[in-house]
């Protein structure tokens, strides 16, 4: 944070894009500082409006060399942009150096990068020393946009200002003078801990809890626990049901009556689609787990006390389904939170119990903690 | 060789000098390149720079920190008071 921690005493704040570059069409240049905004909004209680007139809380504006701000920029190259921490007047302000190239990719200068980190100070970081850090000072050429993610330096960095994100739009934080504390932190050691959805990804095992998510590495002890928005910051907290496709390697996640489609930190184009779109009746709102079994290419779908199964090679909901899950999975809960499949065994998860399931031989084999994976 | 190695060293003293004063709060009488067996300020501010930066803090002028200084960057000092 800056010299005497200035943060916005409100969570809703204003922007105006005062003037626009050459270098790119009108909406690109409104389309990279929306996304910039974004990225802060993903981990925090902050929301942001627009405006095309008046005074507003972070004014953006492009400007060449001296620009009435006591702090030139100096031509092509070098300082790219520079911004003022909150507060009012000239504070909360961002300012790009129109003598750069300024590209939607990254041919140029990135307008969504520098913006990002810009609006970054606007909203009262300072530098960061960690070269994986947004807040590094120096841009880096080498960032994949598709692969864009803020670091925990950036994330911690920001909720030390702001707090975590509401849980749902349902209940916003409400303003406060101190730090919010946000949903708490879930404990991997907690006998009642439960999970919203499980998947593996690549050999690990993901376990997702609100905003948070356990990675679970068979070559480490230790889980590492992680937010959702460090890695993929586009995708939304509590989420419903997760599976990973291996043979595409691509995780898919439920949350409501959508999905999106991930590969590794990589969220897909073209998501979130519909949850109807993969041949649910209209009545199914969201699906409570999912589970990928990769012998038989199937993924099977919880939705209440039935489920239904899909063929991913013919990428369609097989017929006769949905059927009770009682009927087809012997002692198992009727309402599933969480599932999936590993070393042969589909697993099930109900508050804060699971079950271990063998489908060759239709029984559970095993009746454990929900806890058990996290080492604790 | 450069045509002109003179002119060169004073365009690295220059950038230094600007750098260092610009990111990292150095005091602009500081008289730049005084050699000093135990160094001086500007030699602090180039360790300081190159600890911030993630750079073998070596308080020297090498390859990598002159590489990361002419990279393209943010204009918001990294260290010192903000004005």
């Amino acid at each position: 944070t800056f010299p005497g921690i200035p943060k916005w005493r409100k969570t809703h704040l204003t922007y105006r894009i005062m003037n626009y570059t050459l270098d790119l069409p009108r909406e690109a240049v409104d389309s990279a500082i929306e996304k910039a905004l974004n990225v802060w909004k993903e981990v925090t209680p902050l929301t942001f409006s627009r405006t095309d007139e008046g005074e507003a809380d972070i004014k953006i504006s492009f400007a060449v060399r001296d620009h009435g701000d006591f702090s030139p920029f100096d031509g092509p190259g070098n300082v790219l942009g520079h911004a003022y921490p909150p507060g009012p007047g000239i504070y909360g302000d961002a300012h790009f150096d129109d003598d750069e190239l300024w590209t939607s990719d990254t041919s140029g200068t990135n307008l969504f990068l520098v913006a990002a980190h810009e609006l970054g100070h606007s909203l009262g970081l300072f530098h960061s020393a960690d070269p994986r850090a947004l807040m590094y000072p120096v841009y880096n050429t080498l960032t994949d946009l598709a692969r864009f993610r803020l670091s925990q330096d950036d994330v911690d960095g920001i909720q030390s200002l702001y707090g975590a994100p509401p849980v749902s739009p349902d209940e916003p934080m409400a303003p406060t003078e101190s730090v919010p504390s946000g949903p708490e932190t879930p404990d991997a050691c907690d006998p009642a801990l439960s999970f919203d959805a499980i998947s593996t990804l690549r050999g690990e095992i993901l376990f997702f809890k609100d905003r948070h998510f356990w990675r679970k590495s068979f070559r480490t002890l230790e889980p590492g626990f992680f937010l959702i928005s460090s890695f993929w910051p586009s995708l939304p907290s509590g989420l419903d049901a997760a599976y990973e496709e291996t043979s595409k390697d691509i995780v898919f996640i439920f949350k409501g009556d959508q999905f999106w489609a991930i590969r590794g930190t990589e969220v897909q184009a073209g998501y979130p689609k519909g949850i109807h779109t993969l041949g649910f009746p209209e009545t199914v709102g969201k699906i409570d787990a999912a589970m990928f079994d990769k012998e038989k290419k199937k993924t099977f779908f919880f939705v209440g006390d039935k489920y239904w199964r899909f063929d991913e090679k013919r990428q369609s909901m097989e017929p006769g389904f949905p059927k009770q899950i009682a009927e087809d999975f012997p002692g198992v809960d009727p309402k599933v939170d969480a599932a999936f499949e590993a070393f042969g065994f589909y697993y099930f998860f109900s508050g804060s119990s699971q079950l271990e399931f063998d489908p060759n031989a239709r029984q559970v084999t095993h009746a454990l903690k929900s806890r058990s994976w996290l080492n604790c | 060789y450069p045509a002109d190695r003179a002119a060169e060293d004073e365009d690295i003293m220059e950038l230094v000098q600007q750098y260092l004063e610009n990111y990292y709060n150095l005091a602009k009488d500081t008289k730049p390149f005084v050699r000093r067996r135990e160094g001086g300020p500007v030699v602090e501010k180039i360790r300081e720079m190159q600890k911030f930066l993630g750079l073998a803090v070596t308080g020297k002028l090498d390859s990598d920190t002159l590489e990361m200084m002419r990279k393209p960057r943010c204009g918001v000092p990294d260290v010192g008071e903000f004005t």
